[in-house]
């Protein structure tokens, strides 16, 4: 189940 | 220079071997104010490591200018399997290294043993982590969450938790079937790391990759308790204290098709 989410769609690049 | 010696080496091998399975190269950044922070993605960029040991950490720290360690983690647990657990592990690299010098005494024997590891130049984008206001958090002791994570692992890819004001259930759907571990909050006065505390501010139901679960427990050793905290669609963070700071784990859910 389900899709596995991604970090970057979360935490911004610096 | 930097210069820091570990009271025992068991310490920096537990946090490389509670890391190096999920992310190969990082760097190591050395200050003398902040001690040793290490920020690392994994290549699915699903999970990221922060790493931060502080100088409290440290029998003696000394860092007299900031220092960046471009490390193979596979390397270096190589190099820390050649020490004993209760020996002194001195860690020592020139202002502009090109490799990092680790040093093992044992405290009973005249023994000494040396080993230079050479450095990496590693390109790594750093994320920025606001400090983010959860929707629940639990503390529970790390070995129980291991347990769960590894059991539940056999008949799931896939690990629901499911938190509410009295209780947090661990839920797998496989295809033999499906199992879930229903733990209430409790206070364990003789033994505090043996309690489970939930703080909730609403309810939360998250799925997250059983993979990435075994990969985060593999920290067990380095803590008695694990703090998790939650919120609704974002990552999860996992924490585990060390003497003097801590090893974060930040697992971005799955979400439904």
């Amino acid at each position: 189940g389900g899709v596995q989410g991604r970090l970057d769609g979360f935490f911004k690049v610096s | 220079m930097l210069e820091g010696k570990f009271e025992e080496a068991s310490l920096l091998k537990k946090v490389i071997e509670s890391i190096k399975d999920s992310v190969k190269l990082c760097n190591f950044n050395c200050s003398q104010s902040k001690g040793i922070t290490v920020q690392a993605i994994d290549d699915s960029r699903v999970l990221l490591i922060a790493l931060k040991i502080d100088s409290g950490s440290f029998q003696e720290f000394r860092c007299d200018r900031d220092l960046v360690l471009g490390l193979d983690l596979e390397s270096l647990s190589k190099i820390l399997k050649q020490g004993n657990n209760e020996d002194y592990l001195t860690i020592i690299a020139e202002d502009s290294p090109d490799s990092l010098l680790v040093v093992f005494e044992d405290k009973k024997k005249d023994r000494i043993s040396e080993f230079s590891l050479k450095l990496m130049d590693i390109d790594s984008d750093v994320l920025t982590i606001d400090d983010m206001e959860h929707d629940c958090s639990i503390t529970m002791p790390a070995y129980e969450f291991a347990k769960i994570a590894r059991d539940m692992k056999t008949l799931s890819e896939s690990l629901q938790i499911i938190i509410t004001k009295d209780s947090v259930k661990f839920n797998a759907e496989g295809q033999i079937g499906s199992g879930s571990i229903i733990l209430k909050p409790h206070t364990d006065m003789e033994k505090p790391d043996e309690s489970i505390k939930i703080e909730l501010n609403q309810p939360v139901v998250l799925t997250f990759g059983a993979k990435y679960l075994n990969d985060i427990v593999k920290a067990t050793a380095l803590s008695s308790t694990v703090t998790i905290k939650l919120t609704d669609k974002a990552p999860a963070l996992f924490e585990y204290r060390l003497p003097s700071g801590y090893l974060r784990y930040y697992l971005a859910p799955k979400f439904d098709d």
